[in-house]
């Protein structure tokens, strides 16, 4: 799966997922990725998010939606909410989940339970970041 | 307040640091060194946040390093099924895909529905044909399928086969 968040010069943010999904699965399954709440989602107020990982889970956890809802009605910052995302339910729900985010400021936050997440951010006339486990 | 900004992903999974070869290693970071200048440069000249991320996003598909169009996963039949989906903030308008085979570029039809359809989500041939509809390009299943994924198909049918008619197994 690969995404991306973006916030425009015009105070614009956006939301994209896509992905071949799990490897094996059987024909037909549709996973997160298209599911909007659940692996991708977009608000001007509070901020994008697109998930990766096992897309059953996110889907049940609903985890695009809930880094908005804890941002817009329990005022978590947006590393926060995403950290928080990452951890929910995880009793109930198993499974490998990443989450990319960003704010309304085009700050951005990566939260992921699997030690390795194949990421990069760049903000304007900033240097460019690309890590994997760092 | 950033003027603008982007930030991508290509997938997380549980690997460890020295798991991966230096060569996988470097085309990944490579990869997403390129995608993100993909979507930065629409940003740095004013263009949306939608296209870029769609920029972005196109850089991955075609690149077979990645887990979404060309070189993704294959299914149980050994086949290449795409879904996507891209959400503009302002308007909270939606497009998105499920279970498509031959759009070269799942996430540029996302962006079509997004813009031209009064649904949110189109899935099978369904998709496809609001694809050929919009003029989109459509590929063979050859060219989703990169040696290595077909590979990693391979051993598993292998496995699970093994599993089958591994002495004992067929004992009830």
């Amino acid at each position: 799966t690969v995404g991306a968040v973006a916030l425009d010069i015009n105070g614009n943010l956006a939301a994209a997922t896509s992905t071949g999904g799990l490897t094996n699965q059987m024909k037909g399954r549709v996973g997160d990725t298209p599911i909007i709440g659940g692996g991708t989602f977009a608000n001007n107020e509070v901020c994008a998010v697109s998930c990766t990982g096992e897309g059953e889970a996110i889907m049940r956890g609903v985890l695009a939606h809930e880094v908005y809802a804890m941002m817009k009605y329990a005022d978590n910052s947006l590393q926060s909410a995403t950290e928080k995302a990452i951890q929910l339910h995880a009793d109930k729900l198993k499974g490998d989940r990443g989450i990319l985010s960003m704010d309304t400021t085009g700050k951005a936050a990566f939260g992921f339970n699997t030690g390795f997440m194949k990421r990069g951010y760049q903000a304007a006339d900033e240097e460019p970041f690309v890590a994997l486990w760092e | 307040m950033k003027k603008y900004a982007i930030a991508i992903h290509a997938g997380a999974e549980t690997l460890k640091p020295g798991e991966l070869d230096k060569k996988k290693e470097e085309a990944y970071r490579q990869g997403l060194a390129d995608a993100l200048k993909e979507g930065y440069d629409v940003l740095g000249k004013g263009g949306s946040a939608l296209d870029a991320v769609e920029a972005a996003v196109n850089s991955m598909e075609r690149n077979p390093m990645f887990n979404a169009g060309r070189g993704a996963s294959l299914t149980q039949r050994g086949e290449t099924e795409f879904d996507a989906a891209i959400m503009d903030g302002n308007t909270l308008r939606v497009g998105a895909v499920g279970g498509v085979r031959y759009v070269q570029h799942p996430i540029s039809l996302a962006k079509v529905i997004l813009q031209k359809c009064k649904h949110c989500l189109l899935v099978g041939t369904g998709a496809e044909e609001f694809a050929l509809a919009n003029n989109l390009p459509l590929k063979g299943p050859e060219y989703f399928v990169t040696p290595e994924k077909r590979e990693a198909w391979l051993d598993k049918q292998q496995e699970k086969a093994g599993k089958k008619a591994m002495p004992g197994s067929m004992t009830d």
